[in-house]
């Protein structure tokens, strides 16, 4: 049976399916000020589970979108027309279960593609292996 | 009635992995 630290190695989202993965992670990326992004991702995913005839689902778009589309770490790693898009959803009182699967889809790959790597070679991690 | 804070924490936590 393969452990759950090996599975942590495998993929970033092998890594934030298991508690202490996606835990130790955020103690990392709360190091490196950059927890903002793994925040906005978990946000991406709880929101697109949401019933979008319950008034509070617009208010937790709009949330997300005041709290990292707008002013973070992660808004500068967003494409314009990916942080106007959800403006204007936003704006119209549009909003879909989908509004924020471009938003996350960048910042899963930036995470992918440097915060991951860097944890995999981290001394928080390697003290916890 | 929740804050936009309370309730986008909330969005968060449903979305963190449970227990193994």
């Amino acid at each position: 049976l393969e452990s759950p630290v090996s599975r942590w190695t495998r993929s970033l989202l092998s890594l934030l399916a298991d508690q202490d993965g996606a835990q130790l992670f955020r103690s990392f990326l709360e190091r490196e000020a950059a927890v903002d992004t793994l925040d906005f991702w978990f946000a991406c995913n709880g929101f697109r589970q949401m019933d979008l005839r319950e008034p509070k689902t617009l208010r937790v778009a709009k949330a997300i979108h005041k709290r990292y589309v707008e002013h973070s770490a992660v808004s500068r790693h967003l494409k314009p027309a990916t942080r106007s898009y959800i403006k204007d959803t936003i704006k119209k009182q549009q909003i879909d279960s989908a509004m924020f699967d471009q938003a996350q889809t960048e910042i899963q790959t930036l995470m992918e593609e440097n915060s991951y790597q860097m944890f995999l070679t981290s001394d928080i991690y390697l003290q916890y292996i | 009635y929740d804050s936009e804070d309370d309730l986008l924490q909330k969005c968060i936590s449903s979305a963190m992995p449970k227990k193994r």
